[in-house]
């Protein structure tokens, strides 16, 4: 899956992506003291054979452990469990459920936007290819809108980005291919060399997207992320 | 030697049922073509067996090409009519219940020697989902072999169809279960029944007919999104039944009458059905009985959680439960609606769950057999108890009442649930009467939303039909039906808001009048203005059930508004009869189609309804000898010539049980 961090301080952006096999859950935010958690299935195409190895994420565990609350994200299907009771909605509903402090709004065949309380908001997207294509399957995309109400302790592959952060670009450079330049970023006492790239956010328009130019870190992120990518797989979705 | 199917000079030649669905709203035409080959004029009859929720809707005689149109006009202008042909000795059709789920139809009319006579009867029914499935239940009664027996059904369903299957009781060997063809892809579905003679004899040489039972159709839609609408000429229909939600756990009072008229048979299966009740309950739920014959006994102080020890406890006490004494069905039920506002009152269930099982699916379940004759103790009155219990309830919970054998006052209880947002039933005392009982437990037993309430733009609808619901069960279904203000609409949204088991749930549903177009253009398959007809039989169907406990000015208005929206559709309701003249020999023979109702509730319906289910000695008659088929009985007169009459050999001379 690609990854992108937008820093609206800089007015920048960096990206990487995370290159794990088909079936790995990577923990993607855990707050301890909010309890909330959110984990990523990461699925890969159709064809095991296919020549491009592009992998995406195929199922979404998001859970609140203060209010024994969690949902699971599939293309086909979002389940909630509120405890041990279980509600199952479809993508092509238009549902809204709301309960003290939860507020999770399906839009049909489009996103869901989950709220817990006022200052954590996530929206997941749901990406559809032709049912009858031969590599590419249904996947989804994962946006945090909000999270100012998540503690300093956040960690997690995106979690980790939720404090302030350094970083530094500079000796912007021709790169190997002509229209991406690379430059060295200077970014948690690392000095990486990076490439000058665009990733979409597709909040807006699922189809086409938006662009976002950003700074893509390569060999998964090292250097980037806190420790090394294996440390953030997680044996199950909660 | 006789030719097949000719029974005393009657051949009848040809009955198809033909059934169209179009999104549950089932359109049904029982045809029967029969030609006199007797050599003086005889007198055929016809009966077709029809679902009480339905509404017949035209009702046509043809002899010998001439045919004869049915109209259906207010029930006091047919009644003169119909007095009028039977005090000269006519015949005249009638519609009576029959059995649980049935109303007989029947007319006679007589036919000369080498005349061709056709009778068509149609019918409407708006088919509701029960767990999970809709059902089309038709009755095949034939004791004649039939050239041509067919039964066609023809279902279009927008949403796909998941799930078809047709059974017949009376199939019992393969050679007849290749005469049924059941088929579904996609929006369509069929059913044909068409069994040759041979097929349909009850052994190989035999001229009677083994075709004798029900034929039920049931069949469910793709549920990918939990609601549909459908709109067609300004009219639209919204269908409403989401999945996958966690069931509300209940408060459930049992108020149980023991009094002596429940003694013996109906006690026992009582006892059976809450013991497999028991069984399904939930460990979020709390239940407790209340027992009354001419006292009241609890078997708790309050409510207690359905654990498996209270359960165990619980059968216990069902086992003991005797029946004796005298009724009490007024402090048994205000004692069983205390112990709920109690609960909730002291917090005594969780807060959540109460909230929603006090409101909703609190069943105060009478299953109240009252005497016969009835003996009374305490409150008798039963415009009192009604009182008492809409006071005591205060519009919190439902009240479903259950009446156990014909003998009881089924309006009281009907109309004490109708009040109470609850519902009636009867439990006919047969061997499955535990069935029943539970089956009705099962229907209400798993409440996914409560407080439902289906929101439409301002100012953008009109003529709505019920659109709020105590409560969503699973496997049911909500329908609401009404009219555009602006028929070029572009676009439809609709809210559909409820409290779920743990959070509070709104569906949107938003229409693309482009897509719907291509939804539904499967013309053939969709009887012009069905949505129109659909939201005319709910809202017919809804008035006459607000003016069971409506009074004065109220009752009339509701009365009008249902008078009205019958005649202008067609419907034989119970405002309504329909009357079909045929002139014979310079005078005029009068057919009458009629819809009964339950019972005696009030002075406006019962004059009319007893006069309808009566048939009416005139002696000196001469007896019909009634033979039956699919649908549809045939007899013959045993008299002389064409303008003699005949009256069936047994006159019931009263309303019926129902």
């Amino acid at each position: 899956p690609h990854f992108l961090i937008q820093i609206p301080e800089k007015g920048d952006a960096i990206c990487f992506n995370i290159d794990g096999d088909p079936g790995t859950v990577l923990r993607l935010i855990q707050d301890p003291v909010t309890g909330l958690t959110v984990n990523g299935q990461v699925i890969g195409d159709k064809s095991p054979d296919s020549k491009t190895r592009k992998t995406y994420f195929g199922k979404l565990g998001i859970a609140n452990a203060q209010m024994d609350f969690r949902i699971e994200v599939r293309p086909d299907k979002i389940t909630l469990w509120n405890g041990a009771a279980q509600s199952t909605f479809s993508w092509l509903d238009t549902v809204t459920v709301a309960q003290d402090g939860l507020s999770v709004r399906i839009n049909r065949k489009k996103n869901m936007v989950v709220s817990f309380g006022d200052g954590v908001t996530f929206v997941v997207v749901l990406h559809q290819v032709w049912k009858k294509h031969p590599i590419h399957q249904d996947f989804l995309g994962f946006y945090v809108v909000d999270s100012h109400r998540m503690s300093a302790q956040t960690h997690g592959l995106l979690g980790q980005f939720f404090h302030p952060f350094e970083f530094k670009v500079s000796d912007v450079h021709p790169g190997s291919d002509p229209t991406k330049p690379d430059a060295t970023m200077v970014v948690k006492n690392h000095r990486l060399t990076v490439t000058r790239g665009s990733q979409k956010d597709y909040r807006k328009d699922v189809s086409s997207g938006t662009k976002v130019a950003c700074w893509f870190v390569h060999n998964n992120g090292q250097g980037l992320i806190d420790g090394v990518p294996s440390d953030y797989i997680v044996p199950d979705l909660f | 030697s006789r030719p097949l199917g000719v029974v005393d000079g009657i051949e009848v030649y040809s009955t198809k049922i033909s059934c169209k669905v179009t999104s549950r709203f089932a359109h049904n035409v029982v045809t029967t073509r029969a030609v006199n080959r007797a050599d003086t004029a005889k007198e055929v009859s016809f009966d077709v067996e029809l679902p009480k929720t339905a509404f017949i809707t035209n009702f046509t005689l043809t002899i010998d090409g001439v045919t004869y149109p049915g109209n259906v006009k207010e029930k006091e202008v047919a009644k003169k009519q119909y007095e009028k042909a039977v005090s000269q000795g006519k015949t005249a059709g009638l519609v009576k219940a029959s059995g649980r789920k049935l109303e007989k139809f029947t007319v006679s009319v007589n036919v000369a020697a080498g005349s061709k006579v056709s009778f068509e009867l149609t019918y409407e029914e708006l088919l509701k989902r029960h767990k999970g499935k809709y059902e089309m239940y038709l009755k095949v009664q034939p004791k004649q072999l039939i050239k041509h027996f067919e039964i066609e059904a023809d279902i279009f369903e927008p949403q796909g169809i998941s799930m078809l299957d047709a059974e017949a009781s009376f199939i019992t060997n393969d050679l007849l279960g290749s005469a049924l063809t059941k088929s579904f892809s996609g929006k369509k579905g069929h059913v044909s029944f068409k069994p040759s003679l041979d097929q349909q004899r009850s052994c190989p040489t035999c001229t009677d007919s083994l075709l004798k039972g029900d034929f039920t159709i049931t069949y469910d839609v793709n549920r990918e999104s939990p609601a549909n609408v459908q709109i067609v000429n300004g009219y639209f229909v919204h269908f409403f039944a989401p999945q996958g939600l966690p069931v509300v756990s209940k408060n459930v009072v049992f108020v149980i009458d023991v009094s002596g008229s429940m003694h013996g048979q109906k006690i026992k299966q009582t006892k059976d059905a809450l013991l497999k009740i028991l069984e399904d309950m939930k460990e979020d739920d709390y239940l407790n009985f209340i027992l009354f014959s001419g006292d009241v006994t609890t078997w708790k102080g309050n409510l207690v959680q359905a654990t498996p020890e209270s359960i165990q406890q619980a059968r216990e006490f069902v086992m003991n439960m005797n029946a004796g004494g005298m009724t009490n069905i007024n402090d048994g039920l205000l004692r069983g609606i205390s112990m709920l506002n109690t609960a909730r009152e002291v917090n005594a269930v969780p807060e959540r769950s109460t909230s929603i099982t006090e409101l909703v699916q609190t069943v105060a379940g009478a299953v109240a057999g009252l005497g016969t004759p009835p003996s009374p103790s305490g409150e008798s009155r039963p415009k009192k108890i009604q009182e008492n219990v809409r006071n005591a309830i205060r519009g919190k919970f439902p009240l479903y009442n259950l009446g156990f054998g014909n003998n009881l006052n089924y309006n009281f209880l009907e109309s004490m649930a109708l009040e109470n947002h609850g519902l009636a039933r009867r439990i006919y005392e047969d061997s499955d009467a535990n069935l029943q009982l539970q089956g009705f437990y099962e229907e209400v037993a798993n409440p996914l939303l409560t407080g439902v309430e289906v929101e439409y733009p301002e100012n953008t609808i009109l003529d709505l039909t019920q659109n709020t619901y105590q409560h969503f069960y699973d496997g049911s279904e909500i329908v609401v039906a009404g009219r555009l203000v602006d028929k070029d609409l572009n676009s439809f949204k609709a809210d559909v808001k409820g409290h779920g088991a743990v959070n509070d749930l709104t569906f949107t549903e938003e229409v693309d009048m482009k897509e719907m177009e291509k939804a539904l253009r499967e013309r053939e398959y969709i009887f012009g203005n069905y949505i129109e007809r659909l939201w005319a039989y709910l809202t017919i169907e809804q008035l006459l059930e607000k003016r069971k406990n409506a009074h004065g000015e109220e009752k009339k208005n509701l009365t009008a508004q249902a008078l009205d929206l019958s005649l202008k559709y067609h419907f034989v309701t119970p405002l309504t009869s329909m009357v079909v003249t045929k002139p014979e020999d310079s005078e005029e023979q009068t057919a009458i189609a009629d819809k009964p109702g339950e019972g005696p509730t009030d002075a406006e319906v019962i004059p009319s309804m007893a006069y309808l289910t009566r048939y009416q000695p005139q002696p000196p008659q001469t007896p019909c000898h009634h033979g039956e088929f699919p649908g549809s009985s045939w007899g013959k007169a045993q008299g002389p010539g064409p303008s003699t009459s005949c009256l069936p050999r047994s006159q019931p001379h009263r309303v019926d049980g129902d």
